[in-house]
Order: structure tokens, then sequence, then C-alpha cells
């Protein structure tokens, strides 16, 4: 009679039937043992004594797992053709195990059969699991019936609870240049991410994008990037997808709106990318600096949104409208012209001075000029109001278009009344 | 000004006329600056009640009742050189006593500033303490000898009286010459203010510097010109610390 034994428990005993007597003949007896997934099964064997034949075509006992044949015993000892389990331990590869005892319709003699014990013993997943399929992509925690995965800082776990991706859907780029890789470049990038990589510039611009250095992108070598690749939008026209090894040639947009995605599978160590990007706008006509004046930056080429500084030398102001200012800015705009014309340096003129309380001003210059470097001298109403600090009165028309003296700076002397000093002396006094 | 001599015309361009709306000359003050004037603070006070030594505001003389005339050297005629300002503010010192005259000093704030010249020029105010025995000239409209009123500015020649021997002459006439009063004149009297002189400068001349500068204003005195009973005057030098906080003035 052949029949089938269930076992679920963590452990148990198992033997052939009518032991320690000797089994009957023509009998078939199957066990499986099933215990939780993160287990497998230990069987070992106390009493071994079956029927001896060329491998084991009579008497038997099977060990399997669904799809291999683990050991067949048979007999007392082992011979080169028959095997007895004697200290033998077999383990499952997973949490199943099947034992089938066979004997067949005739004994020549007395076998007492065998006892059987098993156990469920944890699987370290951690330590076993070579393929990389199964192991954890960063770090692996086992415990007694199962394991699990966790990433290093900065990583996140993935859905599949093995790979650890990366945030990296917000990566904004303003700046007119700039460089962009994939995440931890030079080093292998993280698997099961999809990174977004968007460069926002001023419409007018136009971005240039050029890979540098190492292109190493997981690929296929008849499929075209079914793992991991790189798409670049530009405006409306869409680049790639690119992997392998070799990197795109240098790529010219006519947009200012650039998105990159970066997509990883959860598997492959490949090391990634790299690039850098320039936004170049319409170029605008070359500057001519005005007369006694300069613009910065002196550049051979200005292009959309360059801006420069329009300034003039010592003594000069900048004129723009009939307005006098220190500098003037101006930018290039998107169409290739600029904000405003070059304005013109005009001297820096202090205009006429202001008219001091119980003083007068003179100019040192015969047609009483008021510009850059002239002078004038304050004096006070003499002999009735005296200078206050005997200072020498004489003021500089500034850079600043300020009339300056070297003691008061720009504030107007004081002039004091004279005190005791009558025009009139009389008779010396008595002694 | 007893036994005093007529001031030569633009000597002492600093030196103001007190006069009432009327014309009325009453007191003389000197420039400081070109819109303050010190004076005795008498000049500006009505004693109303001789026994309340308290100064009420109510007894004093307001802005609109007098005038200021620099430039001036007649008594009564004017000249085109005179300057007719109003007052703008009246402050005498705080610690003045019109029973004893401490601290009889004053000041007036004209109304706009003068225009300097050289028959308007403002006095500088002491640098140190008077010395003793230094030659100072007193000046003023006020009355002479005989009760008789000038034509024309007056001034005397004196010299400044030692502060003890001051106190000493007024001590038998039971009157304090306290520190804040100097004293000026010669022993056998004479030449010395009166009254209409009050509040008129005492000046002496700097020879270092060659300014005039403000010793004194006149203040009180026994009668006048007596023998023994010297001038007494507000020292300016003793009040010069609250004449510059309230003008701002400096030399």
């Amino acid at each position: 009679l052949a029949h089938t034994v269930e076992l679920n428990n963590m452990f148990g005993q198992l033997h052939s039937p009518g032991y320690p007597d000797s089994y009957p003949s023509d009998s078939e007896v199957t066990w499986n043992i099933t215990v939780p997934e993160g287990f497998r099964i230990k069987l070992y064997f106390m009493h071994f004594d079956l029927e001896s034949s060329y491998l084991c075509e009579y008497d038997y006992v099977k060990v399997e797992t669904e799809d291999q044949v683990l050991a067949t015993f048979c007999g007392r000892e082992t011979t080169d053709t028959e095997q007895t389990p004697g200290q033998e331990v077999v383990r499952s590869p997973g949490s199943f195990m099947s034992i089938t005892f066979r004997s067949d319709f005739s004994n020549e003699e007395r076998f007492t059969g065998f006892d059987a014990h098993y156990m469920a013993v944890d699987v370290d997943e951690c330590t076993e699991r070579e393929d990389e399929e199964l192991s954890c992509d960063h770090y692996c925690h086992n415990y007694i019936g199962g394991y699990y995965c966790s990433c290093r800082f900065g990583y996140l776990l993935h859905t599949d609870n093995r790979t650890c991706r990366v945030e990296c859907s917000d990566n904004l780029f303003t700046q007119r240049t700039g460089m962009i890789s994939s995440p931890d470049f030079p080093n292998p990038y993280p698997k099961s991410s999809e990174c977004f990589y968007t460069i926002e510039l001023e419409e007018g611009f136009m971005v240039s994008l050029q890979f540098e250095d190492i292109f190493d992108i997981e690929d296929h070598p008849e499929v075209p990037c079914p793992y991991d690749y790189i798409k670049i939008k530009a405006g409306t026209q869409v680049l790639g997808p690119f992997c392998g090894e070799k990197p795109p040639e240098p790529i010219k947009t006519q947009s200012h709106s650039i998105q990159i995605l970066f997509h990883s599978d959860n598997s492959g160590e490949n090391r990634g990318w790299k690039l850098s990007y320039r936004a170049a706008g319409n170029e605008c006509p070359v500057l001519q600096p005005p007369v006694q004046g300069k613009i910065e930056p002196l550049q051979a080429k200005y292009s959309f949104k360059d801006q420069v500084l329009v300034s003039c030398d010592t003594g000069y102001k900048v004129l723009k409208d009939n307005v006098e200012m220190d500098t003037f800015q101006i930018e290039c705009l998107k169409d290739g012209t600029w904000s405003n014309k070059i304005p013109t340096c005009k001297i820096a003129d202090c205009r006429a001075p202001a008219e001091l309380e119980h003083g007068l001003v003179t100019f040192s210059t015969r047609n009483n000029l008021t510009t850059y470097k002239s002078e004038i001298r304050y004096s006070c109403q003499q002999p009735y109001y005296k200078m206050l600090h005997n200072i020498s009165g004489i003021y500089t028309c500034s850079a600043q278009g300020i009339w300056m003296n070297e003691v008061l700076g720009r504030s107007l002397p004081s002039c004091l009344p004279v005190c005791g000093l009558p025009k009139f002396s009389r008779k010396l006094m008595a002694r | 000004i007893f036994n005093g001599r007529p001031a030569q015309k633009g000597t002492m361009p600093w030196i103001a006329m007190l006069s009432h709306l009327n014309g009325q000359p009453f007191c003389g003050g000197s420039l400081l600056g070109t819109n303050w004037i010190v004076t005795a603070a008498h000049c500006l006070h009505q004693l109303l009640n001789p026994d309340d030594p308290i100064v009420h505001n109510s007894d004093l003389l307001t802005p609109s009742d007098f005038k200021i005339i620099l430039g001036k050297h007649w008594r009564r005629r004017s000249d085109e050189n005179e300057q007719h300002l109003m007052v703008k503010h009246i402050i005498i010192h705080p610690l003045y006593n019109p029973n004893t005259f401490e601290n009889d000093v004053g000041l007036v704030e004209l109304s706009k500033n003068a225009v300097l010249n050289d028959f308007v020029m403002p006095i500088c105010l002491p640098e140190g303490p008077a010395q003793e025995g230094a030659v100072v000239i007193v000046s003023g409209w006020g009355k002479q000898f005989l009760q008789r009123f000038p034509e024309t500015l007056m001034e005397i020649e004196i010299p400044i009286v030692d502060h003890r021997t001051c106190q000493e002459a007024y001590a038998s006439l039971k009157k304090k010459v306290t520190g804040d009063m100097i004293c000026a004149g010669e022993k056998e009297g004479g030449k010395d203010a009166c009254a209409g002189d009050s509040g008129g400068p005492m000046m002496t001349l700097d020879r270092e510097r060659g300014q005039w500068y403000l010793v004194g204003t006149v203040s009180w005195g026994e009668d006048c010109g007596k023998k023994d009973l010297y001038g007494v005057y507000s020292y300016i030098h003793h009040h010069r610390g609250w004449i510059q906080r309230v003008t701002g003035l400096r030399n």
C-alpha cells in the first residue's frame, strides 16, 4: 500500500512501517515535510537497515525536493553502488522535503528498516544567496525565518525590498553653465532609480550639451537600452535613449528648457555618465567704450543676457538722458540688440558753489570754471567774520562733482563773528 | 559815567543801548556773536516787591517792551550807523537775587542777526580770570556828575580792585560782595559808573591776542564815585559757562 503523510511541524520523527520490527514487503510510504519560508529541513538517521540491491533498485529510502533527488539510501553498509546515510545529514535547499520508503515484494531476510528525525533550520539568506538576483543591493539582515535589506545613507529601499534607489527627481539647473552627472558618479549609480534633471533658462538661450569623462550605462548586445538609459528632451525634440559605453556626440539644442531622464533598473554595476552644458544666446554687436570711459567686462563677444557696466574715468560722470550717474548698465537682449546705447562721459561739474553766510567765494580760474579739479576759495567777510578753525577755505571740484575741502570735506566752512577787534583803535590805555 | 570822557566813535562797537520803545534808554549791554546781548539781570527785571527775593516771570520785561540799538554813539541823536533790533527772548541768570544783586547777569536774544561792520562788532568772552590791578574800561550813557546825562557815549579807565578790599569796603554797609562780582575804581573815588550805565561793558585788552574781552557788566554800587566805595560789576568769567550754555557761543 502506498500512502502519503503530510508533516508541517518544525521537527519530527519518521520510520519505516513496523519499526523497530522488520518492515513489510511491497509497501510505500511518502512523508511530505513542509516548513515555513526562510527555513530548510535537516534530516538525519538514527538507524538504517534496508535490503541491499544494485543502485537500490529493490528497497530504498529516497530523499527529494520538488525538482531534485537529494539522496537514495539502501543496504546496511556503504558500497560503491549503494549508499547508507550513516552520520550524513541531508538538507533541503528550501522549505520542502519529501521522503519515500519503498520495499519490493520479497526480502531474503528480516530488515529492521530505518529511524529518522528532521528539524527546521533557519536559512541565512545573507550569506547563502550568492546570485545577484536574490542578494540585497546594499545591506542584508538575517533573522530566524527570513531576512530583509536596508540601504546606505542617502538611498531608499525600492519596492522590491531588495534594491536601493535614490530620490533624484528634482534637480533644477538655472545657471548658464553647469555639470550634471549620474548619482554617485564616478561610482556605480544606484539601481531602480528615475532621475530627472531640468535645465531651465530664460527664453532666448540655447543650451548645448557635451558628455565628458566616463560613459558607462548598462546596455544589451541586441536590444537598444532595455535596462538603463538616458533620454533628453529639448523643447519638442526627444533624443535617445542612450546607453552603453560610447557617449553621444555633443548636442546643440535650440531650446532654453531641457529635461534629462535617467532610468536605472534593479540590476547592474555601471559607473554612469557626466555631461557639461552651456547656454548661449544671440550675440550682440561689439561695444566701443565711451571717450574718457570704459566698459566692464570687456569681451570680444557678447551674447544674450550679458551685462556690461559703463563707467567713466576719474572726474567724469556718465551722462544718460541728461542725468548724471556714476555707472550705467546695459544688457544684451534676446534679439541680439543692446538694451541701451552707450552713454557718454561728461566731465564732472560741481556747478555754482553754495553761498556762504557772512562769506564770499572766489574762483581760481578767470572764466569761473566749476568742472573737475577746478578750485574756488571761500573767505569770510573780513574783518568782521573769520573762518572757523582757520582752514584754507580752498575747495576743489571732486570727481563726484562735489566741492571738497581737505579738512571739512563737502561741508561748508563757517564764518564766525570776529570779537574784540574794533577797527577804530583807541588811544593806549593807561598803565 | 562819573568823571569820564567821551568815547571815540567805533572804539567799542559791541556796546548796546537798551531803550524803551519811546526812545528812552535805560541800560547798556554788550553784543556777543551776532544775535545775543549780555546785560545786567536787574535791567530786565522790575522790582515790584522788595521783600520778595524770588524773581517771577511776571516781573520780567517782555520782549516787546524794549528794543536794542547797536552802533550807537550819541545818546539821543541817531546816526546812519545805528541798527535798531527787536528782542526775541529774555533770559536772566537762574540764581539772580534782586536784593543782593548776586548773579546780576541777563541775556537778550535778538529777533534777527546784527549786521557786523566797523561800528557793530561783538566783544570776546574771557579766556581766563581777570588780573587784580589790570586797567579796565567802563562805558555807558548813564548819569554823570550832578545827575546830568551825557550827549555821547562816555568811558572811564579804572583799575580792578582786590576782591577782599572791596568786600571790606562794603562790609560796613552790610552789603555783600560775592564771588560772582568784581570791583573796580580808584580808592579816592571819582571815576565810576552810575545809574543808566547798568548792563554796560567793563572790558580790557588781551595784549597777547590783541583782542578786547568782556570782564564784567555794570551792576551796582553805593552812590557813584564815592571814596572807598568801588563800583561793583557782574564778573563775566564766573558766568561764562552759563552764558555759553544759553547762547551756544564760543570765542
